[in-house]
């Protein structure tokens, strides 16, 4: 199965 | 003090239309730059991005840089009352609580101003670092508006892939699968009917239709669409906004566990 990845994963906090 | 006035405010309607669903509450920010947002949905699984650079705006006023926060839903139903011609000026005061909108009819025989709340919202900015994408289809909006409803009747998300072939929307559920194949066409009458290809590597990553056909909200915008993608990155959607700017929508693929 896939798992919904999230945008915070990808992209930190600036 | 800031004053930004739009003569084509018919694109700020669409903007809200294609964002309001999307995000419930943003904080718009006003620099030099331009008029820009940034914003995720509530469950972090995309993000949107937009830009009208101050350039495109008839007149563009922002002495210090100002972010107001907005319920988009009250904004796009406050932009709803601005007829289609009409120019839309957006005020505010350093410090203020409110925002104004004002329409102006072409004609100038009708002026409006409606005024609406501003909210205190915390929002986190991230940094999206410039990429290299394995691929970059430009095809026209309404084809892909078209595929990614066709294929959300029949699966719940949608495999992209892209190859030398074209690129591949495919789909499964209950009832059966489908499979939508574009090929790379330059050779039409108008640019906006063409469908680009560039493709570095081929790559195919899967993701939630529900998001996808949300931004296609954004297709009266633009006549042409940008789908960038990279092995377990965002994906980014692009509309171009006239020739003032851009929205973007970036969607985390969903990912084998």
């Amino acid at each position: 199965g896939s798992k919904q990845s999230t945008i915070t994963s990808f992209f930190s906090k600036v | 003090m800031l004053e930004l006035r739009l003569v084509q405010g018919s694109l700020l309607k669409k903007v809200l239309e294609s964002v309001k669903d999307l995000v419930n509450d943003a904080n718009f920010d006003c620099s030099a730059t331009g008029f820009s947002l940034q914003a995720m949905d509530s469950s972090h699984v995309a993000l949107v991005a937009l830009l009208l650079r101050s350039e495109g705006f008839e007149h563009y006023r922002c002495d210090r840089n100002l972010s107001m926060g907005m319920n988009l839903n009250n904004m796009a139903k406050m932009l709803k009352c601005a007829g289609n011609d009409d120019i839309v000026t957006i005020k505010a005061d350093d410090g203020g609580d409110t925002v104004t909108f004002m329409f102006e009819s072409p004609t100038q025989d009708k002026i409006a101003d409606f005024e609406m709340k501003l909210m205190d919202i915390d929002s986190e900015h991230l940094g999206i670092p410039e990429a290299e994408f394995q691929a970059i289809v430009r095809m026209p909006s309404a084809e892909f508006a078209r595929i990614c409803k066709d294929l959300s009747s029949i699966g719940d998300t949608v495999v992209i892939s892209v190859t030398k072939e074209g690129v591949k929307f495919s789909t499964r559920g209950d009832i059966g699968t489908a499979n939508i194949v574009c090929r790379q066409n330059t050779t039409v009458d108008k640019p906006e009917d063409a469908t680009v290809i560039e493709m570095q590597e081929p790559v195919s990553l899967t993701f939630a239709l529900r998001y996808m056909n949300s931004f296609t909200k954004a297709t009266p915008l633009s006549n042409q669409v940008t789908i960038s993608l990279s092995s377990e990155l965002p994906v980014v959607v692009e509309y171009k906004v006239a020739e003032m700017g851009y929205i973007r929508f970036y969607l985390a693929p969903k990912l084998e566990e």
